[in-house]
């Protein structure tokens, strides 16, 4: 199965 | 000092449904570009990003930058006692716990005003980067919605594919396969009701189907849905509100082990 991604993955902390 | 008067009340009613089942508690941020918010979902594999300009509000004072944090679903209670035609002004005073909804009906025979407490919640706000993307999809918001709506009746994964073919939306379930194809069709009569698809290059993702369900709760916001993909970025689902501004939902896509 695919493993669901996280958006803190992608975008960073400002 | 705050005071944002939207003469369109039922627009702030409809920005709340459609993010409220995404997010709980989240801080509406103040400042003289407008009133927006950016939040994740608990599980952090979605984020909204909603703006309205100022220049959208009747009359818009903010003094000073503001955050306030606010119960999603308490601010929605609040909002529900306001009729669909009534004029909704947003105010706090520099400093304290709680801001006040004023609602005037459109005869201006009934003001009433709710005084919601406020919250802390620490917020992380997140950059999202300026992107080129593969492909850019603008449909009609309604077919977007009854796509998610299908499609989660077979599968819990939506596979959206870009091609020279069109776009298409694909999911697999214990009860069998579904496949959605969407064509470039621009000879319709109302331009709302057109689909454009823009491709850079080709580009397959897979997405969780309950969030792309939950972002179609901002359908009532706009006849127009854009879909932004990019193999190395989460998905963009864009609801503009007009004349306003925008509601943007973040997906992070699966991805293969």
């Amino acid at each position: 199965d695919a493993k669901q991604g996280n958006i803190l993955s992608f975008f960073k902390r400002v | 000092m705050l005071e944002l008067r939207l003469v369109q009340g039922s627009l702030l009613k409809k920005v709340l449904d459609a993010i409220k089942e995404l997010v709980k508690d989240a801080n509406f941020d103040c400042s003289t570009t407008g009133f927006s918010l950016q939040a994740m979902d608990s599980s952090h594999v979605a984020l909204v990003s909603l703006l309205l300009r100022a220049e959208g509000f009747e009359h818009y004072r903010c003094d000073r930058n503001l955050s306030m944090g606010m119960n999603l679903d308490n601010m929605a209670k609040m909002l529900k006692c306001s009729g669909n035609d009534d004029i909704i002004t947003i105010k706090a005073d520099d400093g304290s716990d709680s801001v006040t909804f004023m609602f005037e009906s459109p005869t201006q025979d009934k003001i009433s005003d709710f005084e919601m407490k406020l919250m802390d919640i620490d917020s992380e706000h997140l950059g999202i980067p300026e992107a080129e993307y593969h492909a850019i999809i603008r449909m009609p918001s309604a077919e977007f919605a009854k796509i998610c709506r299908d499609l989660a009746s077979i599968g819990d994964t939506v596979v959206i594919s870009v091609s020279k073919e069109g776009v298409k939306f694909s999911t697999r379930g214990d009860i069998g396969a579904a496949n959605v194809v969407l064509r470039q069709n621009t000879t319709v009569d109302k331009p709302e009701e057109a689909t454009i698809i823009e491709m850079n290059e080709p580009v397959s993702l897979t997405f969780a189907l309950r969030y792309m369900n939950s972002f179609t709760k901002a359908t009532p916001l706009s006849n127009i849905v854009t879909i932004s993909l990019s193999s190395e970025l989460p998905v963009v689902v864009e609801y503009k509100i007009a004349e306003m501004g925008y509601i943007r939902f973040y997906l992070a896509p699966k991805i293969e082990e």
